[in-house]
Formats: structure tokens, C-alpha cells, sequence
């Protein structure tokens, strides 16, 4: 099963859901690759690989046809791999522009080697050009983190659209795996009012387990460690965990 | 004087503090122009201008050379401005790529319109793409919003890096305006640790003006307003207001 998480909307929690949802299906003992196509690489850091410091990177692969194989890397976590993102990616929207296929290419680089895991995760950048495009066009379904905010609920038609439009054409199998409400903060009306307004108009996607603003999940990235084991009492990690259970509980229902 | 936000690191603030300096600005009775290069139209929204109200906007410009007079609008704020974005520009990064002069489309569009104004304030999307290229080409300095979080600081050598690469061939009179420490949270120690590090190695470009994380921030683009006239006695519209004093102060330095 490929998971693609975006959301053009910048610093919603995209990299956090992905890192803590790969951690705790990797501490369920399912084989879990993660997939890094963002430029800033944070979801490599996250996990204590320092931006450039692996050889290659899913750069590589998309532009130089670098077989996967020699790109993914371990992390500190039994069964979850690491594709490790580069600064080098940044360029790489303007170069793909020209390629033949240059929406398929990660799906066709992901082929050979998917079959070997459980989940294939992938951590998008903040925007709807071709480097999402491509994690759309590679996923069996997109999960969508929705910040609890004002401005995060503006850009959600715009993403919607867009999946239509891969749904359409370029991956009609792509389904919408949920949308989780991410950093909220219990001490603002606000936070609630966006919750209902995203359980009103898409009372199906939206996931039960919602994730609070916790200073230790801001906190996890620095020790280069997911919640499971940086703090896996804390009310973060509980929550991702319950997030994790309720992904999996959905994938039965299919 | 023409300054663009930028920060390719998604949810740091720069939609938010691009629009409460310009209307700063603007209470002083500055003539602003405030333009708005992502295609998520946040700008246009925190000042009322819902995405596609607007018949024209700065897409028109850019790609089909509407010229920037039919495009700018009033806002509801004397002496401010607005050229609107639309969610049409997400493909203008794909249809510029071909474009004669792509980085300079920006600088071209601004160039009869900016003398009319003391400020032009340009806002942009979270990438190191061409929309935020073309900011950086159009502008004397850009100002680096910077979150008070550990992931903010590691694609700071990234944007520095690209800022170099403008400054060394596209637009050498591009100076670095300050960094600003956004949504800083004094419950952490992390935010503290941050604002450090930062400090550290860009003493002369770190503002002194810190803006707190506050709720009122987050919920005055509901209301289509600038902390100025949402609630100018709240702690986040005094950090805007010394902030943009301090700016003002750094342009007599130059
Ligand atoms: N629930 C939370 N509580 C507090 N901080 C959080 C939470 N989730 C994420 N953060 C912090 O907020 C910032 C943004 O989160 P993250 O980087 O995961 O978002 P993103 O959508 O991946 O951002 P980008 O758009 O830049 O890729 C990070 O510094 C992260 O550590
Ligand atoms: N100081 C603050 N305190 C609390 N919330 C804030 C603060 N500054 C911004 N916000 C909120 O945080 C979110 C991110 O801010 P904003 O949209 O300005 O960042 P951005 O860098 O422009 O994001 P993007 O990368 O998507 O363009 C918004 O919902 C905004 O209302
Ligand atoms: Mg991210
Ligand atoms: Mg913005």
C-alpha cells in the first residue's frame, strides 16, 4: 500500500504525520519504506539523516535513473527504510519539465522495489508542482494533514481539485485516504470551528484521531527521532499512534 | 523599496508578516503596494479579497502581459494596495519554464508601476521555484521570516544559498533586509534555543522585534483584516508595529 501525504498549504504537519505514521506501522512489524521527494529534506532529518548525507538520493533517481535499490537506506528503526531526499530536488521541477512521462517517474522508479514492503510513505513539499504530481500519480491513496487554522482550510478546494484532475487522468485508481487534523489547539474557538466545518463537508475523510499542538512532537525532529521512541507517552504520540490504528482499521474496509 | 518575504520553508509566517508591514506601512501613511506570487492567494484572503474575486491577477500579468494597472486593486486600508494572486499561477511555474527573460518577468511588470508607491511588499510561495525567483529578481531586499522551531532552521543554508546565486547574476543589488523570529513560543526551550542559533551567525540581520505565537494572529485572517485594525492593542500587533519601526530605522542605515 502507497500513502502520499500532501497538502500544498505550507507547515501543516506534513512531515510530522508521515515520519510518526511510518514509525508506529514499523513498530507494528510491518515493512515500511518512507519516501522523501521534498527539497528540505525534513523528513529525512527527522529521522537523524542529515540532508546530504547519503551518496544518493531519490534525486538520483529521478533524473539519472539511479536504481532505487541503491538509494534506500536504513535507519535506526528495524523495518523502516529511509529514500532519502537532496537540496539537489529543488532543481529538479524545472529539469523533469522536458522528460518523457514526468508524471509517472516515481511510480515507475517505486515498481520494482514496493513489492518488498507493507507501505511505501511519501512526504511531499508544499506545493502542487510536478514533484507532487509525481507522489500523487505513484499512490494508492493521498492522506491530506489539515492544520487547524484559518488560512489551512483556503487551499483545500484547490488540492481537491487537483486530485480530481489525477484521479481523471494520471491514476484513476488514487483514492483520498482521510484528512487529519493536525496541531490543535484546545485554548482557540477557532481550532474547533475548523474541525466542524471540515466534519461537515467531508464527514467520511475526516479521521476521529485528531493531533494536538504538543510542544514534544515540535521538539522530536532535533534528537532526529519519531514520538514511539523520542517520547511514546506523550499525548503526541498517543495520538498518532490511535491515527495509525484508525489507517489501518480503514484499509479492512476497502 | 521593494521587498520580498521569502522562506521555502512552508507555515513560517511570511504570509502574515508581508501583510501586517505593509499595513503598518500603510498607517503611516505609506504609499504600498502589496503583491501576492503564491498561488494559495493567502495575501488577497487576510486582506478580504476571497481567491478569485478578482477578474485579473498577477497570473494575467506574468503570462499574458496584462498590464500590472488593470490588476492592482483597493483594499479596505487607505494607502494599501493589493495586486491579487489566483489559483491559476500554481501552473505558472510549469508554463514560465519556456519563457524568454522567465527570473526577470516579475521585475519587468513591477518596473512602471512600482515608482508610484514608497513600498512594494512581495509575498511568496513556500518553494525556491520560479514565482519565488522572480520575487527575489524584482526585489532590493528580501526579508526571511524564520520559525522559532528546529525544522526552520535547516533549509536556512539553502534559501541563503539561492539568495547568493540571484545576487552573483540575475540581481547583484539584492540585499538580505533582516530575519525575523516568528511564532515564538515561550514555553519552549527549543524557541529560545532557535532565536540562539540564529542570532549566533547573523547578528547584523536578526530584527530585535520577536513575534510571539498568539491566537489573535491566527485569527485575524478570518476576519479579511491586518492586526492594525483587528487588534491593535494585542501583543502580535505591537511586535508588527516595532518590527516595522525597525525596518524603517535599517533603511536610514543603508
Ligand atoms: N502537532 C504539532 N504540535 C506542535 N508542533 C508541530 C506539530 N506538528 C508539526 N509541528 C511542527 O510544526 C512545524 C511544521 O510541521 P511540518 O514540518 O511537519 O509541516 P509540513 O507540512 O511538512 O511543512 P512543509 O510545508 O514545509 O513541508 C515543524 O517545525 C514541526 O516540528
Ligand atoms: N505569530 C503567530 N502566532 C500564531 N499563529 C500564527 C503566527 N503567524 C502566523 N500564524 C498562523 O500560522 C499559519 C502559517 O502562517 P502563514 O500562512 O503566514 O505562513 P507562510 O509562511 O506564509 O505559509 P506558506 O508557506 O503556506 O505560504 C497561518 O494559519 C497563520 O495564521
Ligand atoms: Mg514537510
Ligand atoms: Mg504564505
Amino acid at each position: 500500500m502507497i500513502y502520499t501525504f500532501a497538502n500544498q498549504k505550507g507547515g501543516v504537519g506534513k512531515t510530522t504525520t508521515a515520519i510518526n505514521v511510518a514509525a508506529f506501522l514499523a513498530a507494528r512489524e510491518k515493512k515500511v519504506l518512507l519516501v522523501d521527494v521534498d527539497p528540505q529534506a525534513n523528513a529525512s532529518s527527522s529521522l537523524g539523516v542529515a540532508r546530504d548525507a547519503a551518496l544518493y538520493s531519490i534525486y538520483h533517481a529521478l533524473i539519472d535513473q539511479t536504481p532505487l535499490d541503491q538509494i534506500v537506506m536504513l535507519t535506526k528503526r528495524l523495518h523502516l527504510d529511509l529514500a532519502p531526499a537532496s537540496a539537489a530536488l529543488a532543481g529538479a521541477e524545472v529539469e523533469l519539465v522536458a522528460a518523457e512521462n514526468r508524471e509517472y517517474l516515481l511510480k515507475q522508479i517505486l515498481a520494482p522495489i514496493a513489492p518488498r514492503y507493507d507501505y511505501v510513505i511519501i512526504d511531499s513539499p508544499p506545493s502542487l508542482g510536478l514533484l507532487t504530481l509525481n507522489a500523487l500519480v505513484a499512490a494508492d491513496a493521498v492522506i491530506i494533514p489539515i492544520q487547524c487554522e484559518y488560512l489551512a482550510l483556503e487551499g483545500l478546494s484547490q488540492l481537491l481539485h487537483t486530485v480530481e484532475l489525477v484521479q481523471q487522468s494520471l491514476n484513476p485508481q488514487l483514492r483520498i485516504g482521510g484528512m487529519v487534523m493536525t496541531m490543535y489547539d484546545s485554548r482557540t474557538h477557532l481550532a474547533l470551528q475548523v474541525i466542524e466545518e471540515v466534519a461537515k463537508h467531508f464527514p467520511a475523510l475526516i479521521f476521529r484521531s485528531i493531533i494536538p499542538r504538543s510542544v514534544r512532537i515540535a521538539e522530536a525532529p532535533s534528537y532526529g527521532e519519531p514520538l514511539v521512541s523520542f517520547d511514546p507517552k506523550s499525548r503526541g504520540a498517543q495520538a498518532y499512534e490511535a491515527l495509525t490504528v484508525e489507517l489501518l482499521e480503514r484499509e479492512l474496509q476497502i
